[in-house]
């Protein structure tokens, strides 16, 4: 099974 | 004061005809640099930046730094009152609230005017780390939409594979599965016909076929389309936009549990 990655855990805030 | 003139109008209809059905509403940001966006998809899947630089423009002011929130598909509906001809000039005062798009025919017999209100947007800016990709495809762009909308009339996920055979578009559901190989085919005569493939590893992700498909909307900006992946990060879908720069989509990949 998968689940969909979020953009927010691979970039951070700058 | 700002005042930004695109004698290629047509170039900023399609940008924004690529991405208002990604993005909402978003911040223009405007510097010496250039007009470039950065933003997020509602479920933060996929990511846009777009970036036309100042020298792309015939006549660049932006006396200083500027952020402009916009809803694309207004804004995208005022730029299709644009001829596919016409010069583009926006416009914009320091602390004011709205921005002007001003239309010039080839030969300057019509000029059109859309003043379009601005809002107030609480927009979060990422920092996207310089990578080394393990694998960078480059092919048509025609093709790469081709095979987007092939795959996601039959399901939903894509599995993008690259190896030193080539680049491969997997798909696996309930009516039965789908491979597409694309091989490394380098081009003398016809370069923007050629898929060429730098790779260090191996690579394989799985990605939402309805984002990649929306991406290609990009695709009558460029002819041909960059797509670098790495096993650890979101795949970039880059169109190259004619010597002013670039759309970048990042996607997210789908996560094995």
């Amino acid at each position: 099974d998968t689940r969909q990655g979020n953009i927010l855990s691979f970039f951070k805030k700058s | 004061m700002l005042e930004l003139r695109l004698v290629q109008g047509s170039l900023l209809k399609k940008v924004l005809e690529s991405i208002k059905d990604l993005v909402t509403d978003a911040n223009f940001d405007c510097s010496a640099t250039g007009f470039s966006l950065q933003a997020m998809d509602s479920s933060h899947v996929a990511l846009v930046s777009l970036l036309l630089r100042s020298e792309g423009f015939e006549h660049y002011r932006c006396d200083r730094n500027m952020s402009m929130g916009m809803n694309l598909n207004n804004m995208a509906k005022m730029l299709k009152c644009a001829g596919n001809d016409d010069i583009i000039t926006i416009k914009a005062d320091d602390g004011g609230d709205t921005v002007t798009f001003m239309f010039e025919s080839p030969n300057q017999d019509k000029i059109s005017d859309f003043e379009m209100k601005l809002m107030d947007i609480d927009s979060e800016h990422l920092g996207i780390p310089e990578s080394e990709y393990h694998a960078i495809v480059r092919m048509p762009s025609q093709e790469f939409a081709r095979i987007c909308k092939d795959l996601s009339s039959i399901v939903d996920t894509v599995v993008i594979s690259v190896s030193k055979e080539g680049v491969k578009f997997s798909t696996r559901g309930d009516i039965g599965s789908a491979n597409i190989v694309c091989r490394q085919n380098p081009s003398v005569d016809k370069p923007d016909e050629a898929t060429i493939i730098e790779m260090q590893e191996p690579v394989s992700l799985t990605f939402a076929l309805r984002y990649m498909n929306s991406f290609t909307k990009a695709t009558p900006l460029s002819n041909t389309v960059t797509i670098s992946m790495s096993s650890e990060l979101p795949v970039v879908v880059e169109y190259k936009i004619a010597d002013m720069g670039y759309i970048r989509f990042y996607l997210a990949p789908k996560i094995e549990e």
